[in-house]
Parts: C-alpha cells; structure tokens; sequence
C-alpha cells in the first residue's frame, strides 16, 4: 500500500569526494540540477557527509570558499530503501531539511531521495 | 478535502530587493535556514523574481558573484492562495523547481510555497 524509499528515490546520485573543492561541488550542481550532493568515499561510495547548495551559500556569506570537508555536514540524516515513505518523510520534515542519502547496510550510498520526490506523489493525485 | 495553497504556504516568507547583492541573498538564506528568496520591488512587495541557494551555487560556480539582478531567476512560477495544493505540486514537478512564491491579485508576495510543506504532509500519515 505505502511506498517504500527505494521505489521513489533517486538510483543514480551525483556524489562527490571530500577532497573536492567548493567551486566543483557547486559546478556538479549546476550541471545536473540538484540542490544535494552526497560526500563518498572509497569504490563503493561510503557515506561521509553531505553538501548542499545552501552549505554554498553559507560559505559566501561568510567568505568561506574552501573545500568541500569543511563546508559539508558531517552528521548526515540518512534512510534505507526498505524504509515506507511516511517514515522518510517525518524524518525530513522534523530535521528541517530537504533531502536525504539512500544507504545499504554496510552505508555505502545506493540512492537520494528529496522533497521534490514528495511533491512528485502530490502532483499524481485527483 | 483537498488543502489550499493558502493553508499550507509560509505566510511571512523572506524576500529581498533586486538592486541588493548575492552575498546578501546568501546572508539572508542562512540566517532563515531557506533555500528560496522571492525578489520584490516596492511597498507591497510586488514580485520581480527569485533567487535561491542554487544561483548562489551557480554564481560560484562559474565566478560572477555580483547582483541579485544578475542572478535571479526573472520569470518566475508562481501560485495563488486558494489553488488547491495538488495543482501547485504539479505546477512545482513539471518545471523541476522546488519553491513557488504565493501572490495576490495584483502579482504581490503574499507567502511562499516549497517542496518541505508537501513532504510534510506526507509525515503526518499512517
Ligand atoms: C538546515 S537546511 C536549510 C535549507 C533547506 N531546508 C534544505 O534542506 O536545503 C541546510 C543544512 O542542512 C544540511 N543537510 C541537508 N540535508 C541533510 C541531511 N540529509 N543530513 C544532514 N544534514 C543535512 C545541509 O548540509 C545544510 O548545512
Ligand atoms: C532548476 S532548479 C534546480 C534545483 C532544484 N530543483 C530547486 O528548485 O531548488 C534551480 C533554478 O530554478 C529556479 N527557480 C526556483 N524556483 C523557481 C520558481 N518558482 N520560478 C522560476 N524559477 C525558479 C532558480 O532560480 C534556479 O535558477
């Protein structure tokens, strides 16, 4: 009946690592659109933190365009794709924040799902 | 049954004039904790345009940080408060954007809709 995670999110994410620069994590944004870019590392793509373009702003209002470990959020709010979608949802809505990286059980990032993928579901109804 | 605009929107939502400067839309999105700043002009805040953390992004990106002018977003997607709140995830999916600001008859900002506030209904469900 209710959806699960990993039947709305995104399968394919932009990461990027935490050696990247600021200016390439906000290049990565531009060119595909999105506002969030999970942080990875290592072949499997563990999760390290997240940046946003909001984590952008915030580094030029202070003038702090460095790289990109120091501008992410290190302590991510994440889900798993067997999660039902109201669960992901509250969690969102509660952190007051727009998205969420996907993991496997070893936290190795498999998807991300947004606010958008919830509008998505609104949009579908009569 | 089904919401309006008007009952979910931000009521009191940021904005910002078009002769200010991106690093001031950047100050203002970070001192809100928002991704999405409506640019108005005059007493009533008649809307010019927008500008979120994504065009901050993508000043960054490609190096030219200069005025909200420049940055903005000019034709803007917007909503009136008594649509009903399906239309307005539609309007939001179809173009890919994850805000709409709300405005009266005469185009002016009265509130400011996002994809949180849909995800947040979600939350509320069993
Ligand atoms: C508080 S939100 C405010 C803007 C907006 N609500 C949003 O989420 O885009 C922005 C901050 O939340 C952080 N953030 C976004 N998604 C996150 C997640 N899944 N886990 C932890 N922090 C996250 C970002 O790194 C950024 O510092
Ligand atoms: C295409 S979206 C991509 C990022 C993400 N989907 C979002 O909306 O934040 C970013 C661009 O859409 C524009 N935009 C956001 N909300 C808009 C709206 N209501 N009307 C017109 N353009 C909008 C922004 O100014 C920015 O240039």
């Amino acid at each position: 009946k209710i959806p699960l995670v990993g039947d709305i999110m995104d399968k394919f994410p932009i990461t990027i690592e935490k050696t990247g620069s600021v200016v390439e994590a906000a290049r990565k944004m531009r060119e595909s659109s999105k506002n969030h870019i999970p942080v990875v590392f290592g072949p499997k793509n563990h999760l390290e933190g997240i940046i946003t373009s909001w984590d952008v702003s915030k580094a030029v209002s202070e003038g702090t365009l460095n790289s990109v470990e120091k501008c992410m959020t290190k302590k991510v709010i994440y889900c798993y794709p067997d999660e039902k979608i109201d669960v992901a949802a509250s969690r969102l809505s509660s952190a007051g924040i727009s998205a969420m990286p996907v993991v496997d059980s070893e936290g190795n990032v498999v998807g991300l799902i947004t606010s958008e993928d919830f509008s998505k579901l609104f949009s579908g109804r009569k």
